[in-house]
């Protein structure tokens, strides 16, 4: 899914 | 979400929220390293570029804007406002943290997850964060009486980082294939460098005495 290879911590 | 992260995420808001009201309220940075302030907005910048382009959740947007906001204000105090500026121990805050900026950038363009503008710049903030803590460490060695709120703010900010390791084990262990080297050892990096600070500041606790680091 897109937020997979998005940093999704901060 | 899980509760090691949120209560991360948590912690390193009241680390920049205790900050910037001793800031704001005592107007004075007296013991605070104004280069690890810069560091800091450095890394928010570097880390958060896909802030407008890629949403996560709003609690995600929420709080990328508010430690965005935070650490910008609290170096805008400590730069330019009038009374704030002149309690910030200039000669004893001397950690060349330019030296540190560009060994992390060339780490970014060598590791990263994607040699792609905005995941280099993600592994460079990952890598400055993990070193940012320096010079306010080695400023609090030279500061005489550390003021609570500093070594609360330093406590926090530590302590943070230790919540987020559990978040990453946990996660390595309920998600397949969670795995992020680059977030993980710079994260063990960066909290081992607060070793000794809990040491001493659990150990003043204990005793209830004044918070001092050997030089």
């Amino acid at each position: 899914s897109a937020s997979q290879d998005h940093h999704d911590e901060l | 979400m899980n509760l090691f992260r949120l209560a991360g995420d948590m912690t390193h808001l009241v680390s920049v929220v205790v900050l910037l009201l001793k800031i704001h309220t005592i107007k004075s940075c007296a013991g605070v390293s104004l280069k690890t302030q810069e560091l800091y907005a450095l890394v928010f910048a570097a880390r958060y570029l896909d802030l407008f382009v890629h949403f996560v959740s709003l609690y995600n947007t929420v709080m990328k804007l508010v430690f965005l906001a935070s650490s910008f204000t609290i170096v805008w105090y400590m730069r330019r406002h009038k009374i704030v500026r002149r309690t910030y121990d200039k000669e004893h805050d001397t950690f060349r943290h330019h030296f540190i900026v560009l060994p992390c950038l060339v780490l970014g363009l060598l590791l990263n997850e994607k040699f792609t503008f905005r995941e280099v710049m993600w592994a460079f903030s990952i890598y400055l964060e993990a070193v940012a803590i320096l010079p306010q460490l080695v400023l609090l060695q030279r500061t005489r009486n550390i003021d609570n709120l500093t070594a609360q703010y330093v406590f926090f900010l530590g302590a943070y980082r230790v919540l987020y390791i559990f978040n990453w084990i946990y996660r390595y262990f309920t998600e397949p294939h969670f795995v992020h080297w680059i977030s993980w050892i710079a994260g063990i990096v960066q909290t081992l460098l607060y070793g000794d600070f809990f040491y001493y500041y659990i150990l003043s606790w204990k005793n209830n005495v004044k918070l001092e680091l050997p030089a």
